[in-house]
């Protein structure tokens, strides 16, 4: 992902449940897109990440330097989606359950 | 049936299901089309389901689980009895609705071919009386806990119609469903009784009855609930050393997780601990720490023997953080 951008965004992950051994229990889906978030949040931060005032402060802070050892603000999830999930439990009983925040919709520097 | 009230009368379960009518009317055609396994109607139902509510934003019945169980026949006295085993409900899922749903078979051939075969009488004026009501099913729903032999509480009992042919029905049993779990008795029988004379030896149907619970999963929202749901191996096995709390000794991983939480008197360590500088924070995590445990206890448990051997080793080990501690103050006092 060399092309896409430094600063903090939205970058394309599909997880598939068999790649972590839940296969044998999780019916549908077999895969999904979770996405992830990475990239900068340095100073001066566009408005396009989404910054939080505590991580437009944080970041002026950081790049003034007076304090040492402070992080530039994290490039986390925004936005979430949620996601079915059929699945069987212990008894092999078919289960739905409809699971939040299993997707990154947008992300943000916070 | 599907058409008649019975399905009017399901409030949250009907938005699950009036979309399924279709399969439900038909569901050889359904089985047909899904494979060998669509036998299995909870299966497809459920895979219905899934399909409805995959849309974004969509809520089963307005929460966020279903659960269906599948019926275990058994026959008493010739009778035929589903047991569901409706334990595996998390105590975080408040019920919403709870459906029975079964094959009605129409009105043995015998009994029809005799009805039909017999000169309908007629009344005063001329007209041929109808035909004696169809035989009546009475629908019985008993609860028990699982460790009992009796046969169980009654818990309601609903007349049925049977249908000119055969049909799936639902019926609305979640006042049964909550009542039993209310009473912690989640072993659930139904027994389809007749009143015809000779009912015959109950066989296994290709059409088992099941039931279908719409939740809430409260906890669902909370940190890891997808790994207590759906992780099913301890990513930290027997072998890794432990620093605190064995994290498979509660039977609820929901509970386990919260009392996992050890203090100051505990860990021996400063109180405050979130307000320390970033950097000596994160070196002071552990694994556990980080992942915390919601983990089924797969691993074979531990005979009561080494249990006790367990317990006198985390004495021991408690005691000599005592001892240590004892003799630092012991030199601070003479300091």
């Amino acid at each position: 992902q060399w092309d896409e951008p430094r600063v903090c965004s939205r970058r394309y992950l599909k997880v598939d449940f068999a790649d972590i051994g839940w296969n044998e229990w999780i019916i549908s889906p077999k895969s999904f897109d979770a996405y992830y978030c990475a990239g900068a949040c340095e100073f001066p931060m566009p408005k396009i990440v989404r910054p939080s005032n505590h991580a437009t402060i944080q970041s002026i802070v950081r790049a003034v330097g007076i304090i040492p050892g402070i992080p530039e603000p994290c490039c986390v999830p925004d936005k979430m989606n949620s996601l079915g999930v059929l699945f069987l439990d212990e008894n092999r009983n078919v289960v739905l359950k409809v699971y939040p925040n299993m997707s990154v919709d947008t992300c943000a520097c916070r | 049936s599907h058409r008649a009230p019975a399905w009017s009368a399901l409030p949250a379960a009907a938005d699950g299901l009036q979309g399924d009518r279709d399969l439900q009317r038909h569901p050889g055609d359904a089985a047909a089309t899904l494979g060998p396994s669509a036998q299995d109607m909870v299966a497809v139902h459920m895979h219905r389901l899934y399909e409805k509510y995959s849309r974004q934003g969509a809520r089963p019945g307005g929460g966020n689980t279903v659960r269906s169980f599948r019926a275990r026949l058994e026959v008493v006295d010739q009778k035929a009895v589903y047991f569901f085993n409706l334990t595996s409900m998390q105590d975080s899922e408040m019920i919403l609705t709870a459906t029975f749903h079964f094959y009605s078979e129409p009105p043995r051939w015998p009994r029809a071919l005799e009805v039909l075969c017999k000169p309908r009488a007629k009344n005063a004026s001329g007209r041929p009386l109808p035909l004696g009501p169809p035989t009546r099913q009475h629908l019985l729903f008993r609860s028990l806990s699982q460790n009992t032999a009796t046969q169980g509480l009654l818990r309601g009992a609903m007349a049925l119609a049977p249908p000119p042919r055969g049909l799936w029905q639902a019926k609305d049993i979640s006042p049964i469903v909550k009542a039993a779990r209310r009473d912690g008795e989640l072993l659930l029988s139904a027994q389809l009784d007749s009143e015809e004379r000779d009912p015959g030896v109950p066989r296994p149907s290709p059409y088992a009855p099941y039931i279908l619970v719409y939740a809430n999963d409260l906890a669902i929202s909370e940190p890891n609930s997808v790994a207590v749901t759906l992780q099913r191996y301890d990513p930290f096995p027997a072998g890794d050393p432990e620093p605190r709390a064995a994290p498979n000794n509660s039977a609820d991983p929901r509970v386990r997780r919260a009392a996992q939480a050890t203090g100051p008197l505990q860990d021996n360590e400063l109180p405050g601990l979130d307000e320390r500088p970033p950097r000596a924070h994160a070196q002071h995590f552990h694994k556990h720490q980080l992942w915390p445990s919601p983990f089924r206890a797969l691993k074979p448990r531990p005979g009561r023997k080494d249990r006790r051997k367990k317990g006198q080793e985390v004495f021991m080990a408690a005691s000599q953080v005592l001892d240590f501690d004892e003799k630092t103050m012991q030199k601070a006092r003479r300091k």
